[in-house]
């Protein structure tokens, strides 16, 4: 009843929260196309412990603004985003009004599409069944 | 000095589940 599927059929972040489990959703997502969403995830979470008055952490969110929200063509992250969710992180990144949670609207949006799809997707392919 | 991918893939990297 513990197996590691059963555990990552609980929910997606049973999942993300298990190293194998982690990895074979990348595999997953690998052949989707659609691995972008799931490195975001974790850049917002790895964001979210940084301290905002490092330097570093300025840098690192230009460069996920840059990397998954900026991007104009075909950013599969992007086209999850809500307009005012975009602007708003445009207008932290340009600002340099750093907060920790400053991800975390753009997180649940990009979240909550994969639950919606990419996850199902996964609990019924062949990499996870054949697992 | 660290290039900016670099810096994002440590971001991400420090999120990850560890190996139990």
């Amino acid at each position: 009843p513990d197996s590691p599927l059963a555990r990552w059929a609980k929910s997606l972040h049973s999942l993300l929260g298990d190293k194998e489990g982690a990895d074979l959703f990348r595999r997953f997502l690998e052949r989707q196309r659609c691995v972008d969403t799931l490195d975001f995830w974790f850049a917002c979470n790895g964001f979210r412990q940084m301290d905002p008055g490092d330097a570093k952490t300025l840098r690192v969110a230009k460069a996920i603004y840059k990397r998954y929200i900026e991007s104009g063509g075909g950013g599969t992250v992007a086209k999850q985003l809500k307009p005012p969710t975009k602007s708003f992180l445009r207008d932290c990144v340009k600002g340099q009004r750093l907060d920790p949670s400053m991800f975390d609207q753009a997180q649940a949006e990009v979240q909550a599409s994969m639950e919606d799809n990419a996850y199902r997707l996964f609990l019924s392919s062949d990499i996870y069944l054949e697992y | 000095i660290d290039s900016e991918d670099d810096l994002l893939q440590e971001c991400i990297s420090s999120a990850m589940p560890k190996k139990k």
